[in-house]
């Protein structure tokens, strides 16, 4: 759950 | 970046060429929210603000910036230039209704109380809930043109193509989001019903109308 990763996402 | 997401970008990008293909030829927004809209314009802006602090590459900004920009001219065509056409009377639909109580959520449900973190967790949210208004305007009028179910259909794709994304990202990079993937499925399943009435009418050339 690595949601802290750089939100790269639209 | 995966032939999903990139699939979902092209469908959310279409479906934003279309609205603003249908306002400007037939010069009227009749049958579109303009509530739905300004929470687009306000998903974006939360969503976005890391758009000078965060440089990811060239097509993240240059969409980043499309979106913020379409949207906000969107709202300038509904509610200036063609703001006669605009029918706020089915437009009904209460948005603080959305905007307070994804806001009180975005608060208690997120990766990092940060302020930048709960913005985006509150325009992940938002977007889940967006359409609401449009679906319901819909609801009400009891039909929709076929270029406004075009429109739905490339933005209801969007997200779906989103979940596929989230699949592959969790199988090849190990990438997981719950909010984003919670939120998403929730706005998939919102237009589940809207899909239903597009491939079985809008598809075979009937206009697509709700059972009154």
């Amino acid at each position: 759950k690595d949601s802290s990763a750089k939100k790269d996402e639209l | 970046m995966n032939v999903f997401r990139l699939l979902g970008d092209m469908s959310h990008l279409l479906a934003i060429l279309i609205l603003l293909l249908k306002m400007w030829k037939t010069r009227s927004c009749a049958g579109i929210s303009g509530k739905t809209q300004i929470l687009f314009a306000l998903v974006f802006t939360t969503r976005y603000l890391d758009l000078f602090s965060s440089f990811i590459s060239i097509y993240n900004t240059t969409m980043k910036l499309f979106f913020i920009a379409s949207s906000y001219f969107t709202i300038f065509l509904m509610y200036s230039k063609f703001k006669a056409t605009y029918d706020s009377n089915h437009d009904s639909f209460r948005m603080e209704f959305l905007v307070v109580p994804v806001g009180g959520l975005a608060f208690l449900v997120n990766h990092e109380f940060l302020p930048l973190e709960i913005l985006w967790t509150f325009s992940i949210y938002l977007e889940s809930v967006a359409i609401l208004p449009q679906l319901f305007m819909v609801s009400k009028t009891g039909e929709a043109e076929t270029i406004t179910s075009h429109y739905l259909f490339a933005l209801g794709s969007y997200r779906l193509l989103y979940i596929f994304n989230w699949v592959y990202r969790y199988y090849f990079d190990g990438f997981f989001d719950l909010i984003a993937v919670v939120a998403g499925c929730v706005q998939t399943i919102l237009y589940c019903d809207f899909f239903y009435l597009y491939i079985t009418k809008v598809l075979k050339g009937k206009k697509l109308s709700l059972p009154a």
